[in-house]
């Protein structure tokens, strides 16, 4: 038994767990923010039989895209004669997934 | 030491806090949801020496019950007639906890 | 690869968050509660390589730092006479962090 931890974007959430309980994995979504953008995001546990481990991957890369992200990495500034300064905004590549898996010892339904 | 990560219904999660911290087991609480029915449930982060596991196990038993969830898969539909069609509810069961336990390389209280 | 899963004081999370970002180290941040206090805190999943675990742990020691909370076990109760009774708060002493390592099997950015 595996328990596969995989951080999400937001935006890809939604269909992942559809997909997921289509395929009748069991999933528990966790509400949860990136330490670098600071954004929500989705860190999913979905424990799953060792022979099961590759079909729950090609379920996540087929879901799961990479995007790209803006940051503005300071406000607008106003200058002396009054413009205002927008400065380039960091373009930022976000994962489809970021995927653990880690070994269950025991697993039990009661 | 044992990591014990355990997905309970709501309803169970606060007596189930409860009965633990009584038995000085170190809790820690998440909100969650269930990827099938979308609802709010909560799941567990309990580290434990391993020789507590069998005792955490009877707690999480004792005090984390199966009930029937009821799904309406499709809303409410009005016929030609104008009466309207409340399709049968399904019925779920849902389990009082499943549990992972996992095993901890290193344990440290800072 | 290890996953670090530790539990820190609300207070510390946000310079924690930024002192791991600045190491370049991957964080991905839960909002819990403690089982004990009932009060919420924040639990860190920070995946990193083998070679890496002693300075992940260095910064969470150096940012987390040990606090005294005051539990209030009861309300204030009033008296025949009409004066209020303010029973003592206890005073309990939270850690800076408790961390529990886990090994990763297999880890997968997608
Ligand atoms: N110090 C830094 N300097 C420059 N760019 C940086 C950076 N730290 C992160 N990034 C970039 O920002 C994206 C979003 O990171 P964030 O920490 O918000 O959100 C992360 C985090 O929530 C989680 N994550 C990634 N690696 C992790 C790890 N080793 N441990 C725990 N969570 C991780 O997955 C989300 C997506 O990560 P991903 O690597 O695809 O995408 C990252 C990466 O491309
Ligand atoms: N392998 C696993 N990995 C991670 N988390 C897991 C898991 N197995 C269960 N869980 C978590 O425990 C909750 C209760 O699952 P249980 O199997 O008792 O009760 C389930 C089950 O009786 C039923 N169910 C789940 N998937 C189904 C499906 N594809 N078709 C029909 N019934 C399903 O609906 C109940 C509620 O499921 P829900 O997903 O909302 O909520 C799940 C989920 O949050
Ligand atoms: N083995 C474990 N598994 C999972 N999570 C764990 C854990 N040990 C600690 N934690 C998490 O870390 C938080 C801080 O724990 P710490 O032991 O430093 O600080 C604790 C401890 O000094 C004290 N405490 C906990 N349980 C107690 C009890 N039964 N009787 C007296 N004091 C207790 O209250 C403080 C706050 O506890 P709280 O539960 O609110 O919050 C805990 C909990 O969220």
């Amino acid at each position: 038994m595996k328990m596969v931890i995989t951080v999400v974007q937001g935006k890809d959430a939604g269909s992942l767990t559809d997909k997921l309980v289509a395929k009748r994995f069991g999933v528990t979504r966790i509400n949860t923010s990136g330490g670098f953008l600071r954004e929500s995001n989705a860190t999913f546990l979905i424990g799953v039989q060792d022979e099961q481990l590759d079909e729950v991957i090609s379920v996540i890369r087929a879901t799961c895209k990479t995007r790209s992200h803006f940051l503005n990495p300071m406000p607008p500034m106003s200058e002396p004669g009054g413009e205002i300064y927008m400065p380039n905004p960091v373009e930022v590549q976000v994962g489809g997934a970021t995927i653990f898996v880690v070994a269950v010892d025991k697993y039990l339904r009661l």
